[in-house]
């Protein structure tokens, strides 16, 4: 554990308990998109399929059972008590493709063909691409409450500070994985356009909208 | 899956 992975879990922590909060107080999941949610859902399912075999820390299976638990929740409340306050027409993002394309790189680009293995990286990929069907529902919207905004922050942050722990363990460890380093970059490069616009707009105090 | 590797992560 180094500083840079302590404060991106806490990043992903706080994402959450911000998505969860902006739901609560507003009584609405406008503005969020369900197929991200879902998508994010599916990335902590396959990703933590070990839970049970292999034992990290408490740390690690706490977080493991609070993502897991957190985005359950969100997907099946959009579905229930929030399911009037979003608009499925404005969450339009076709996430076969990302589903697909994150099996054929998972059945390319991985170490080892086994279950548990494939199940690992494909989760790795597909967090890659789960924020897409939200920034586009952002780019067609052209505007975002702030509290979302800070929730998307919090939630980029996370991966983009596991890019820098991935690099600061190959300059102290020697420890290198490409699978994890690659999904992570193009995570963070697909949030490029979402951070220049919060840095320069909601940082100053005004609302997220998209030029 | 490498003990203390990107797998011990989140």
């Amino acid at each position: 554990m180094n500083v840079f992975r302590l404060v991106a879990d806490l990043m992903h922590l706080a994402s959450i308990l911000i998505l969860l909060l902006k739901i609560r107080k507003t009584r609405s999941a406008a503005g969020i998109s369900f197929k991200s949610q879902l998508l994010y859902l599916i990335v902590f399912v396959t990703r933590y399929l070990d839970l049970f075999t292999h034992w990290v820390s408490l740390y690690n299976t706490a977080m493991k059972v609070f993502f897991i638990a957190s985005s359950g929740y969100i997907v099946y409340q959009m579905q229930r008590r929030y399911r009037a306050t979003w608009d499925p027409a404005l969450d339009t993002f076709r996430i076969e493709f990302l589903l697909g394309g994150a099996a054929v790189m998972s059945l390319i680009f991985h170490t080892k063909f086994t279950f548990l293995e494939l199940f690992w990286t494909y989760s790795i990929w597909l967090e890659a691409v789960a924020i897409l069907p939200q920034l586009f529902q952002m780019s067609r919207t052209g505007e975002a409450e702030t509290i979302t905004a800070h929730y998307l922050f919090a939630l980029g942050a996370y991966r983009g500070l596991y890019v820098v722990n991935w690099i600061y363990r190959y300059a102290t460890e020697g420890y290198w994985e490409w699978i994890p380093f690659l999904a992570g970059m193009v995570q963070t490069v697909l949030y490029a356009d979402f951070f220049y616009v919060y840095f320069s707009r909601v940082m100053r105090g005004k609302k997220f909208e998209l030029p | 899956a490498v003990k203390g590797g990107a797998h011990d992560e989140l």
